[in-house]
């Protein structure tokens, strides 16, 4: 679903080039739990990035459902991630002004679902997330943890083809960890979703399929594990 | 050197009353790495806040070396920060239009320190977290754990007596986590700085010399460990 080929990024600062991709080859299958693994600086939410169109590769080319993302323009990429992409960012990116119900129907805005369907089902993800208890708080009435969980739900709110998650865990505790990975990794097996996870954490990598080894914008190599479950 | 008694904080939101600690009692001793653990939510952060002044309490009172915390000013709590306190934020508050190397410098703008003399002890605050190479980055152009990186450089660069570390390696990899932690554990033992460290991850909870655990808003248990050399 996700094929990736010769993918280069370099980010020029003056006279400073900084190779962040240096040519990655990868294709991600249907279905699988696919998680890029590798040190702090070495690449992991810049090939995020790219394959999800929030930026432009310097060379190389990215194919995801057979459409050529770094061909599209912005407007194409808009209603290509609208429709098929749901993206978890290692930052949030939450609405500040919004409440975490709020935040989480945002994305559900433009697809024809009444009111009533779209606080229903995002209720129903922030429960699932442990946050039933916070549907009215903003951002910064929120703990760290309990914002990346907000992330979390209004990524899988409108269960999209394919999920882009950096991070997902970075604030959580362990319980806390496995109960969203329990919940992501249940999700994409029950509606076919894959997803491309990015964690330092080994708790939430275990639930991967496959480990991609990232080091200084290049694959190191790739790990074949079982299955989670 | 920070005496906590009775510490109460409730967030009041319409009707809704959220009790975010309900009753801490702690002493940390002068020179000590005392790690806060617990679940997402549990209060950690909250808790850094009050006694680094940054929120008011509902109830109880906070001495940091002596000082009624919860009595001063804005004014009195800016001036002691200033002058006692390193914080490392769990969203890292960097000034985005600055470089890396512009946020570290910036603590020791008011000081007496000659320009030359600033710059030099960023640039070897930054060398020491590994990003010699990245010192004209603004934190945009830089990765999520680079920009937690120049976070822990800037509360460090003036080594201040007290560092409020709210979960510095959250988004750090396992050996940049040990990097940081020997740098972090290292300064406090050679300067005599207190840490009170806030950290879900085990790898740096390790280099606690107690483990307080916290559950909503309480204390639960206080673990004590042989320190980590
Ligand atoms: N301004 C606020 N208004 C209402 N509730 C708040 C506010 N700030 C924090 N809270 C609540 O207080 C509780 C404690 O928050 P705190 O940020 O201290 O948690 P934490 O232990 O740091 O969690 P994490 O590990 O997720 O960072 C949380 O349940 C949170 O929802
Ligand atoms: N806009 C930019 N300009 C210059 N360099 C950049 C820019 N964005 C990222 N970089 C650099 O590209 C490299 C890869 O960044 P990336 O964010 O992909 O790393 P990462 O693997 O996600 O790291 P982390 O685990 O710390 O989040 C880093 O060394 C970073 O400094
Ligand atoms: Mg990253
Ligand atoms: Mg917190």
């Amino acid at each position: 679903i996700i094929k990736i080929e010769n993918l280069k990024k370099v980010y020029r600062m003056g006279q400073e080039k900084v190779y962040a991709l240096n040519g990655i080859n990868l294709d991600v299958v249907k279905g699988e739990i696919c998680c890029l693994f590798g040190t702090s600086g070495s690449g992991k939410s810049t090939l995020l990035n790219l394959v999800a169109g929030l930026e432009k590769p310097t060379r190389g080319s990215i194919l995801v459902k057979n459409i050529p993302i770094e061909k599209l323009n912005e407007k194409q990429l808009a209603k290509f991630r609208q429709k098929y992409v749901g993206f978890i960012f290692q930052s949030y990116n939450l609405m500040p002004n919004l409440t975490a119900l709020e935040n989480v129907t945002l994305p559900l805005m433009f697809k024809g679902y009444s009111r009533k369907a779209r606080e229903k089902a995002a209720v129903k993800m922030l429960k699932a997330v442990g946050l039933g208890n916070r549907l009215n708080h903003k951002p910064n009435q929120m703990s760290g943890g309990q914002q990346q969980r907000v992330s979390i739900a209004r990524a899988f709110v409108e269960k999209p083809e394919i999920i882009f998650a950096d991070e997902p865990t970075g604030n959580l505790d362990t319980k806390t960890t496995e109960e969203v990975m329990e919940l992501i990794a249940g999700m994409a097996e029950q509606y076919g979703q894959t997803i491309l996870l990015v964690s330092h954490d080994t708790e939430a990598s275990d639930y991967a399929d496959r480990i991609v080894h990232i080091r200084d914008g290049e694959i190191e190599r790739i790990e074949e594990k079982e299955k989670y479950k």
